[in-house]
């Protein structure tokens, strides 16, 4: 069952891994990591829960944020919604503002997993489309035990 | 960047039916 249309992974109740996280964009201030969950969801040892975390260090804000992911047509990809859609700018004094948000990647023909992202957002007045791939997961077998 | 093996892009349903 390849669908991810009845799978939601509630934020508390993901534990991380030791897994590092991946960069997948890093511009202007403006960077996006990947985390790996340590398990799978109850009864789906085919997908990888992953948090996508969204950090500002640019001195503008960051407004009307959308992450877009696309993968293979043999495997599957969901993306919850984020906490938010904004980042203020950095204060040093303050932690950074950031976004968190759960996507999940279901690749039962345990494929090497390769996603392509398509990011919208305003920074000021400019409005950016970026789009990129990350190829960096950890390897398929370990996906349930990170 | 092959296109053909890729399926289209996903975005997060806004209201999340839960």
């Amino acid at each position: 069952e390849l669908s991810l249309a009845s799978v939601h992974v509630p934020l508390e109740s993901i534990k991380p891994s030791s897994a590092l996280p991946v960069t997948a964009y890093d511009k202007n201030g403006f960077r996006i990591l990947f985390h790996f969950a340590k398990e799978c969801p109850p009864g789906r040892p085919d997908v990888l829960v992953v948090v996508v975390s969204m950090l500002n260090t640019a001195p503008l804000p960051i407004k009307s944020i959308v992450l877009q992911a696309a993968v293979p047509k043999s495997m599957k990809v969901k993306l919850q919604p984020p906490s938010g859609t904004e980042l203020s700018p950095f204060s040093p004094i303050q932690p950074p503002a950031a976004i968190t948000q759960v996507m999940l990647l279901a690749n039962p023909l345990k494929e090497k997993a390769r996603l392509r992202y398509r990011l919208t957002f305003a920074l000021g007045e400019q409005l950016s489309t970026e789009v990129g791939e990350v190829d960096q997961f950890p390897p398929v077998e370990q996906w349930g035990n990170l | 960047m092959d296109d053909d093996d890729f399926g289209g892009f996903e975005a997060a349903e806004i209201f999340d039916g839960g």
